[in-house]
């Protein structure tokens, strides 16, 4: 199946 | 009692391939997570959640099968699957557990250690997933990596 394509992402954690 | 997940959903093989009282490493379940993730369309979401929440656990033995998982699939289960394992959705749940700000001072040596050693190896095997070598580098300016 061909997921539809979800580039949605977060923030690089920063530590 | 929360109902228990039904028997061939992607939860319920996780927990089967990462239970702490598995004598030795379970690869039929990992195989067959490996598989089914790959045969459903949010497989690769629903497969990086599982696999950060069991990474994250104290528990040493389940850490380190869910780690054995997530190279097995990271080899197996392609492209899909290396986009997800290559967000910051996922790899700050990595990042998590070998931060003393978050879970590094509880989380086993030996998890760290391994968590180290796939991002590293990821960054070289998976350039094209930039935001890893991202991730690794802030690691590394953080001290978190030695260098």
């Amino acid at each position: 199946p061909t997921s539809f394509h979800d580039d949605s992402d977060e923030d690089l954690l920063n530590v | 009692m929360a109902t228990p997940p039904e028997e061939d959903s992607l939860e319920s093989r996780i927990n089967k391939a990462t239970n702490p009282l598995n004598k030795e490493t379970d690869w039929e379940s990992i195989k067959a997570f490996c598989e089914q993730l790959n045969n459903e369309l949010e497989g690769p979401q629903l497969a990086t959640r599982l696999l950060a929440h069991k990474i994250q656990s104290p528990q040493e033995w389940e850490a380190m099968q869910a780690l054995m998982v997530l190279e097995t699939c990271m080899k197996n289960c392609g492209k899909r699957f290396h986009s997800e394992v290559g967000k910051f959705r996922f790899l700050n749940e990595l990042i998590k557990v070998v931060s003393p700000k978050y879970l590094g001072t509880r989380a086993p040596e030996l998890v760290k250690k391994k968590v180290l050693e796939v991002m590293y190896s990821w960054t070289v095997c998976l350039p094209e997933e930039t935001k890893i070598s991202d991730a690794y580098q802030m690691l590394k300016k953080q001290g978190i990596v030695k260098q």
